[in-house]
């Protein structure tokens, strides 16, 4: 099944 | 000293009704250009980004850059007090560890005040690069909404797939499959019911249904929906807060590794 990144993976803390 | 005071104060219902459920706790932070919010909701994997600008407020006085801390359940309970035709005033001290929001009936008849107790949250703030969509997407919220209900009634993903064709909605469950394809309408008579698809390239993305359904609780904010996707990007699902801003859910795609 396919996998649920979070969204540090495209987002990250400035 | 913060003092916010909006003639439709029933919009701040409708926000508060769409943000409760997907995130506990948020700083709403106050500045000289609006009032705003970006949060998480706890497995990390959704964010809402909120903003009502300044110019939307018919008075709007912060003295100095203000983070109020606040239980979206609770200050959700407290707007629902006020009818929806009350004027609603949020005020605030700069010391104060609580918020006061002030109801007006529009005849100016009855006058209410609910405080509140502030908290203090530790939020992280993530910076969300300007982004170039492959496909964009905009339709009647409430067809966008009755999509995501009837299709996790079958699965628990939604594939969205933008084409010259038009955006499918795919799912998949144990007891069948089900696909919706909405087709370019630009409903000139009335602009409320179109669907206008602007692509770059075709697209095909997977997310778990439970979010979306989330998100369309912002459906009565507004008649129409905008769904931006790109390759291995979170999707942002944007709904208008009349003239005045913007509340957009962002949603981590399901990938295949």
């Amino acid at each position: 099944p396919p996998f649920q990144p979070n969204l540090h993976r495209f987002f990250h803390s400035p | 000293m913060l003092e916010l005071r909006l003639v439709q104060g029933g919009l701040l219902k409708k926000v508060l009704e769409s943000l409760k459920d997907l995130v506990n706790d948020a700083n709403f932070d106050c500045s000289a250009s609006g009032f705003s919010l970006q949060a998480m909701d706890s497995s990390h994997v959704a964010l809402v980004a909120l903003l009502l600008r300044s110019e939307g407020f018919e008075h709007y006085r912060c003295d100095r850059n203000l983070s109020l801390g606040m239980n979206l359940n609770n200050m959700a309970k407290m707007l629902k007090c006020a009818a929806n035709d009350d004027i609603v005033t949020i005020k605030a001290d700069d010391a104060s560890d609580s918020v006061t929001f002030m109801f007006e009936s529009p005849n100016q008849d009855k006058i209410a005040d609910f405080e509140m107790k502030l908290m203090d949250i530790d939020s992280e703030h993530l910076g969300i690069p300007e982004a170039e969509f492959q496909a964009i997407v905009r339709m009647p919220s409430a067809e966008f909404a009755r999509i995501c209900k009837d299709l996790s009634t079958i699965g628990d993903t939604v594939v969205i797939s933008v084409t010259k064709e038009g955006v499918k909605f795919s799912t998949r469950g144990d007891i069948g499959t089900a696909n919706i394809v909405c087709r370019q309408n630009p409903s000139i008579d009335k602009p409320e019911e179109a669907t206008i698809i602007e692509m770059e390239e075709p697209v095909s993305l997977t997310f778990a249904l439970r979010y979306m359904n989330s998100f369309t609780k912002a459906t009565p904010l507004a008649n129409q929906v905008t769904i931006s996707l790109s390759a291995d990007l979170p999707v942002v699902v944007e709904y208008r807060v009349a003239e005045m801003g913007y509340i957009r859910f962002y949603l981590a795609p399901k990938i295949e590794e």
